[in-house]
């Protein structure tokens, strides 16, 4: 090292550096891709034997699709096994080296699969030459499968004939373990799943209450929050004072209490609400401006306003209206949403006319560089 | 893309380049609104932080940028949270430019689908991208020609994987015309009969595209995560505080 101390993480085993600084210097890490997870060792280190530089590179490789792919033909027993030596080689954490696959497990796995990729035209991972690699019994140390080595990888499924086909094909509904047990038994408790009321739809425990609906009616999210009577649910599941909805703060964390304040009415009328409260107001005509009917129309993400007019009220509508009305500094709340521009002042308007707003999509999808005559090609 | 031809300038002017410091040019994106882009998330694995990237509008030629080209860095990435990498579903990502791009003949946004607005079964669209053409990478913008593919013919051409409701698939059994390496991200997009042109997938991915397995491309099918970037939109507009 430059200097004569270590900082922590490069210490050697007798006080020596690996590396000039904790930038440079190598260390093993625990394995933690995935596909990986199930070898006779759990350190490794990079670069690995592929060019990869993290385990994150590695996870996202063409190799780390490639080779799942290739166990499932069943070409060599040990293939997964080899192709972690090479994808998170197994690191000494004495010497912190690389320890490599054997000559002799490099020649196995390419002589019986490297003909099945040529079959798809594919080629063998060109990095991979097993000329590298020591002969065993040398005097380097090297990797042979031990003894009751998983020839699947957790990312496989063990068929009861001992093949490996990739987890996402159990209970798919096609028969693909060449004895058909990928199909058996696939009720959703026999899988750690979670049925959904009603279906023999099977989801992850994970996916109850994380505010995304994965069951018919929504049932894998009902229920997942107790409210109390003035307050209502987030989109995941907290619970806000019901005062605090739709008033241009956010006070969900997922900003959930915001989503869907305004809205236009369907059909030609096209008629201004604004939730309040969790109650449905309409805008009182009066002090409306353009601008709050552009930032209607984009907020709403509908581009912009083509028409606005007011509209008279209708009378005898059951129940008392409720009105809001345009806030005497609205626009000094610049990047404000329209419900923070809007204040309850009584249940009165004036001109007891609503707004009604009309967005017409901005000019999207046109390629005026090509001009209309160009697209008429002469024959 | 593969079996495609050079574009015209300005022939796509919501494609875009998203390119990553000494990297260059690493995937595709489409311009959406004067700050906003979409591409998909499995783009940003490893890299998910903003100040990495740039995104470069009104390109032809990735060599040349020329004076129509406009650069803006981004402001925010936004991976949809769904997103899984194994099974590549949920792909895709909003991203916000850390200034408004200038509407000009090239450099113009694309039509998001309507709620619900699917392009039929073996229509023709067009897919647009820098990836890998098979023998080389190119440095013009390449186009091609594509046919819709139903959910479940797509299927029948992957087994190794779940074909899901947030994909959409497109090109051909030959896979003579397919996206690729490198186009990740860009667009598929279909004209309507006003002559508007909207946009329905974002490259995603597929066989391995210069071998002989093949079958059609997998794209994120942007008509389901319509509501879902509006929202985004939104909450990074209004909802700032």
């Amino acid at each position: 090292c430059i200097s004569t101390s270590c900082t922590p993480p490069c210490e050697g085993p007798h006080g020596g550096c690996h590396g000039r600084n904790s930038s440079t210097c190598t260390r093993c890490e625990p394995i933690s891709l995935e596909l990986c997870m199930n070898l006779p060792y759990n350190l490794t280190i990079f670069p690995n034997y592929l060019g990869h530089q993290s385990q994150r590179e590695s996870s996202v490789s063409w190799e780390s699709s490639l080779f799942p792919a290739l166990v499932q033909t069943g070409c060599y027993q040990y293939l997964m096994f080899y192709a972690c030596t090479l994808l998170v080689p197994k690191c000494d954490p004495l010497s912190l080296q690389r320890v490599p696959p054997c000559r002799s497990l490099c020649r196995s796995a390419k002589e019986k699969c490297e003909s099945v990729l040529g079959i798809v035209g594919l080629q063998w991972p060109e990095d991979s030459d097993c000329g590298q690699f020591p002969e065993d019994g040398g005097n380097v140390s090297c990797l042979l499968p031990e003894p009751g080595v998983d020839e699947c990888s957790p990312s496989h499924f063990k068929c009861r004939s001992g093949r490996c086909v990739l987890a996402t094909k159990r209970c798919d509904g096609h028969l693909d373990c060449d004895d058909q047990s990928d199909e058996d038994n696939c009720g959703c408790s026999e899988r750690a799943l979670w049925e959904c009321p009603g279906s023999s739809i099977c989801i992850k425990a994970s996916m109850i209450c994380d505010g995304f609906p994965d069951c018919p009616l929504l049932a894998d999210e009902a229920n997942c929050s107790l409210c109390r009577d003035n307050e209502l649910s987030c989109n995941n599941h907290e619970c806000v004072h019901r005062t605090l909805w739709c008033d241009g703060r956010k006070h969900c964390s997922d900003s959930s209490d915001e989503w869907d304040c305004v809205s236009l009415s369907d059909g030609s009328d096209s008629v201004l609400t604004v939730l309040r409260t969790a109650a449905e107001y309409q805008v009182c005509a009066d002090e409306w401006n353009h601008e709050l009917s552009k930032l209607t129309c984009d907020q709403l993400g509908l581009g912009l306003p083509s028409t606005v007019t007011m509209v008279p009220d209708q009378p005898g509508i059951p129940g008392r209206r409720r009105w809001l009305h345009v806030h005497p500094d609205w626009g000094q709340r610049n990047g404000s949403a329209l419900q923070a521009r809007l204040e309850k002042r009584s249940h009165a308007c004036h001109s007891r006319r609503r707004v009604s707003v009309l967005c017409t999509r901005e000019d999207c999808g046109l390629r005026p560089a090509l001009g209309v005559r160009s697209q008429r090609r002469r024959r | 893309i593969l079996g495609g031809r050079v574009s015209r300038r300005g022939a796509w002017p919501w494609q875009c380049s998203l390119q990553s410091g000494q990297s260059g040019h690493v995937c595709g994106c489409v311009l959406i609104g004067r700050r906003w882009a979409l591409t998909v998330a499995h783009c940003f694995e490893g890299r998910e932080s903003a100040e990495l990237w740039k995104v470069v509008l009104g390109l032809n030629n990735l060599d040349h940028p020329g004076t129509h080209s406009q650069t803006r860095g981004v402001r925010s990435i936004i991976v949809h949270p769904r997103y899984n990498r194994a099974v590549v579903d949920y792909d895709i990502s909003v991203v916000e430019l850390d200034s408004e791009i200038e509407e000009t003949p090239t450099v113009r946004p694309v039509c998001l689908p309507q709620l619900g607005q699917l392009p039929s079964a073996d229509s023709y669209c067009y897919i647009t991208g820098w990836g890998h053409m098979g023998n080389r990478m190119p440095f013009k913008l390449q186009e091609g020609e594509v046919r819709i593919i139903s959910l479940s013919q797509c299927q029948s051409y992957f087994d190794m994987k779940t074909i899901t409701p947030r994909m959409l698939c497109a090109g051909y059994e030959a896979g003579t015309v397919d996206s690729c390496m490198g186009d990740s991200g860009g667009p598929l997009v279909c004209e309507e009969a006003s002559g508007r042109w909207t946009l329905f997938g974002l490259t995603s991915w597929g066989s391995v595209c210069f071998s002989k397995v093949l079958g059609p491309g997998v794209y994120s099918n942007v008509t389901h995560f319509t509501p879902w970037i509006q929202q985004q939109i939104y909450i990074h507009t209004y909802l700032t505080d």
